[in-house]
């Protein structure tokens, strides 16, 4: 089953 | 002194139910160049970033850039005590408010309505998200893709979107069985009901279907939709509000253990 990213891992804080 | 009138509240309460189940709170970002709002959901997986320009509407005046911590629900009560041929001004007299009204006239001027809401303190993150090249970008008519995502949801929890020269194609699978839509490029680019694709390497990509399936309350705000997709990172689905702005959604993909 594919696991669900969080978007955090793709795009940083600012 | 924040003012801002659009002729017809019925394009406010369009985006408004285009975001009010992705999100409980928001602040609005006002500027002279209009408004923003950039939010995620509670669970990290999806975003919100919604535009709208201060040339599409009517009047707009925003002495000092200000923060407008909203809970949507609250203001989407208000907004539904407007019709939608009202006009509609969103007023903030302080440059730190902690209140906001709304000001509905009717198109003859004979009823005049308005709402205070009282502003929060949101503490949001914040996401920087670049500017990039995708590898596929399909526009496609809105309806179509809110039909696709509703169907499918019966099906399974995941959808899998492959994009290739051919076409763009939706799957999914669960305990009932399985389903697939292929839609094909269409000749006449510049119809409403046209897919177009633009391509520069094949993409598949897995996504909660649930979250597809809060993006498509946008599909009354336009007659179409793109989606812009890279391998292993977040889907871009945008609709355009009119001349004034778009609300894009951003949703992190499902990656194989």
């Amino acid at each position: 089953t594919p696991i669900q990213n969080d978007l955090q891992e793709f795009y940083a804080l600012v | 002194m924040f003012e801002a009138s659009l002729a017809q509240s019925a394009i406010l309460k369009k985006v408004l139910d285009a975001i009010k189940d992705l999100l409980n709170e928001a602040n609005f970002e006002c500027t002279d160049d209009g408004i923003k709002v950039q939010a995620m959901d509670n669970s990290h997986v999806s975003l919100v970033s919604l535009e709208l320009r201060s040339d599409g509407f009517e009047k707009y005046r925003c002495d000092r850039n200000l923060s407008m911590g909203v809970n949507l629900a609250s203001m989407a009560k208000i907004m539904r005590c407007s019709s939608n041929s009202d006009k509609v001004t969103i007023k903030a007299q302080d440059d730190n408010p902690d209140k906001v009204s709304f000001i509905f006239e009717s198109s003859n001027q004979e009823r005049i309505s308005d709402y205070e809401m009282k502003l929060m303190d949101i503490d949001a993150d914040q996401l920087g998200i670049p500017d990039t090249e995708y590898s596929c970008v399909v526009k496609m008519p809105s309806a179509e893709f809110a039909r696709i995502c509703k169907d499918l949801n019966q099906f399974g929890e995941s959808l899998v979107i492959s994009c290739s020269k051919e076409g763009i194609k939706f799957s999914t699978s669960g305990d009932l069985g399985s389903a697939n839509v292929k839609l094909a490029q269409t000749t006449d680019a510049d119809k409403d009901d046209a897919v177009t694709i633009e391509m520069r390497s094949p993409v598949t990509l897995t996504f909660a279907c649930r979250y597809l399936n809060h993006f498509t309350k946008a599909t009354p705000l336009s007659s179409q939709v793109q989606l812009s997709m890279s391998d292993e990172i977040p889907l871009l689905v945008e609709y355009r509000i009119g001349d004034m702005g778009c609300i894009k959604y951003y949703l992190a993909p499902k990656i194989d253990d």
